[in-house]
């Protein structure tokens, strides 16, 4: 899917800096 | 003559909250909440052994390296902060945790998604807020895309989610997008903290409680 096609909101929720799950990764 | 038994003297962190009691407010189990204590303890003494989890060490956690930072992750550790005191304390972090859990109400993670982005605390998302989290996006990914291009998707997504048409999104215009989209609120459920014991054998440790 293109980056344009998104809205920006799906594009954020796309984003490494929101993944939680390296805190788990120990 | 006194007597004291001391068979086990468990010293815990400053902040440390009953299992059972975090347990009750939150979708976790008893020893979902002990196993997590595990996790928070190797957190929580990674750069500054006090026990509570400071920023650094949760960049530390996030990205292994303590010195790198951006926009979201510092927003997620303002609202794990909940006493604004700049650490996070052990029943911080498992109650914002919860909001994560498959089995907690989507009611609560489209609450949650709307203050992470409501960067300045006004009570609305504004244009100039989503913009500057699309440019953090992209320059996180090393996406490049022309400021038209970023303008257009803003403006695209204003005209989808602003519904009065003011210039920013109230709470209930983005809960109503939410729902329309709910591939929104992807990154607002991590599925492995529906069992942690069995996800991270290694944070196991012997309960003493039957859930």
């Amino acid at each position: 899917e293109q980056p344009t096609s998104m809205n920006a909101f799906e594009l954020i929720s796309m984003s490494q800096g929101l993944n939680l799950g390296n805190l788990f990764d120990h | 003559m006194g007597c004291f038994t001391s068979k086990h003297v468990i010293k815990h962190t400053p902040g440390y909250e009953e299992p059972t009691v975090l347990a009750s407010e939150t979708s976790f189990t008893v020893s979902e909440v002990e196993a997590l204590y595990e996790l928070f303890k190797k957190l929580s003494s990674s750069i500054i052994k006090d026990g509570l989890i400071h920023k650094e060490e949760f960049q530390l956690a996030l990205f292994r390296n303590r010195n790198k930072r951006n926009l979201f992750a510092d927003r997620i550790f303002d609202l794990f902060d909940l006493k604004r005191n700049g650490v996070i304390e052990f029943g911080e972090f498992v109650r914002s945790l919860s909001i994560f859990h498959p089995n907690t109400p989507e009611a609560d993670k489209i609450a949650f998604a709307f203050k992470l982005y409501d960067l300045r605390h006004t009570g609305y998302i504004e244009r100039e807020e989503l913009k500057e989290m699309v440019l953090a996006i992209l320059n996180e990914s090393d996406l490049f895309l022309s400021n038209e291009f970023v303008e257009i998707i803003v403006d695209k997504t204003f005209t989808q989610a602003d519904l009065k048409g003011d210039g920013k999104i109230n709470p209930d215009e983005w809960e109503e997008f939410a729902k329309k989209n709910p591939s929104l609120l992807k990154n607002m459920t991590l599925p492995y903290l529906k069992d942690i014991t069995m996800a991270f054998p290694s944070f196991v440790v012997n309960s003493e409680v039957d859930d």
